[in-house]
This record gives structure tokens, C-alpha cells and sequence, in this order.
């Protein structure tokens, strides 16, 4: 299971 | 980080920037959708919610901050302050939000790429923001005479995602597994709302007339 990976654009 | 995402974040920065100098320096807002600057707020309050939780870096919370703190001032003082509030155009400025919000809202609850809260806020930040302007375009399609504040304002906030395209495409060759389809479409579909203001902008600036929207 991938930890929620944050996005990283504004 | 890339040059196109510098570019586009610098280019966004800039249109809040003209419209919060425009608002503060002649007092007026005359032209410019409150609805608009509304799911602007919206949209910022529903993408950067993890602004606390996941730090990516100086610059990208320095970012959220400005553009947080820049879309509700815009939102207050067009709203709250004395002077400003009697240049809102309100009889004009009739575009019903919810007829943005609820589609959006459905849409990201059936198309996101994770089914949690904070996932489904921002891809619904996504969608909202590639209709947002639609309010904006609407009444300056209304006041027909917009004035050079106005125009780069829209210019700039339709450059920023243009630039953010190229950004994708950049990262798309760059980057191994980057994918990211609902950004993308979003993204597409928000530059295009912008394309025909920018034909009229560009031919405007071209014969150095003033920019006028067909009726």
C-alpha cells in the first residue's frame, strides 16, 4: 500500500 | 522543480498580486467577478489542506500561504470594505456558484485517484478551478469594456496554467511513473476556457485598441 504520496504542485 | 513551474507559479503570483494592487491602490473592483475571487478561496482552502501535515518545502508553504491569504483578503475586501464594496457590480455578477460547486463536487467523488477526504478535496480544488473563471469571463462579457488591470489579471491567471502544461509535459518525460491524468485534463480544459479571451486579448494588443469581448 503506497503511503499517500503529498502532491507536490500548487 | 522546473523553469515551467517556476514560470507558472511566478505568473499566478503575479495575477493575485495585480488584482489585490488594483483593489488596494484605486479603491475600486469594478469589473471584477466577487464569484469568481469566491471559488478562488474555495479552491485554495480545499487544495492546500494538507498545508500543515505534508511539508514539501519553504517555497511550497510559503506559496500556499500567499495564495491563501490573497484570495480571501481579495474576497474581504470586496465584501467588507467601505469603499471598495460600492465599486462591486453586483447586479452583474449573477453567476450562481453551485452551478460550479455541485458538478465538481460530484465529479471528484467518482473520479480521483484515492477515495479519502483529502484526496477527493483536491481533485475537487482541481475541477473547481478550471471553471472558476467562467463567472469572470461571463461579466466581462457583460461590462464589455475591460479595463487594463482586468485584462492582465485574466491574461496572467490563464498564462499560469498554460505554463503548468508545459510543466506536466516536462515532467512527463523527466520523471519515471509521473502520471497524473485528472490534473492533466483539468488543466487542459482550464487553458481553453482562457483561449478565447486571450484571441481578443492578443488581437487588442496586436492593433493597440481596446479590449473589447464580442457582445
Amino acid at each position: 500500500e503506497d503511503k499517500e504520496k503529498p502532491h507536490d504542485e500548487l | 522543480m522546473n523553469i515551467f513551474r517556476l514560470a507558472g507559479d511566478m505568473t499566478h503570483l503575479m495575477s493575485v498580486i495585480v488584482l489585490l494592487l488594483k483593489i488596494h491602490t484605486i479603491k475600486s473592483c469594478a469589473g471584477i467577478s466577487l464569484k469568481t475571487q469566491e471559488l478562488y478561496a474555495l479552491v485554495f482552502a480545499t487544495r492546500y489542506l494538507d498545508i500543515f501535515t505534508d511539508f514539501i518545502s519553504l517555497y511550497n508553504t510559503i506559496m500556499k500561504l500567499i495564495f491563501l491569504a490573497s484570495s480571501f483578503s481579495i474576497v474581504w475586501y470586496m465584501r467588507q470594505h467601505k469603499i471598495v464594496r460600492r465599486s462591486y457590480d453586483k447586479d452583474q455578477d449573477t453567476f450562481r456558484h453551485l452551478f460550479l460547486i455541485l458538478p465538481c463536487l460530484l465529479l471528484a467523488l467518482f473520479i480521483n485517484e484515492k477515495f479519502t477526504f483529502k484526496e477527493v478535496m483536491w481533485t475537487f480544488s482541481l475541477f473547481l478551478e478550471a471553471v472558476a473563471i467562467l463567472p469572470q469571463l461571463v461579466l466581462l462579457q457583460r461590462t464589455r469594456n475591460i479595463d487594463n488591470l482586468t485584462g492582465q489579471y485574466v491574461f496572467l491567471l490563464g498564462a499560469y496554467r498554460a505554463l503548468y502544461i508545459l510543466n506536466w509535459i516536462y515532467r512527463y518525460f523527466t520523471e519515471p511513473h509521473y502520471v497524473h491524468w485528472i490534473t492533466w485534463i483539468s488543466g487542459l480544459v482550464q487553458t481553453l476556457l482562457y483561449a478565447d479571451f486571450f484571441y481578443y486579448y492578443f488581437n487588442s494588443w496586436k492593433n493597440n485598441v481596446k479590449l473589447q469581448l464580442p457582445a
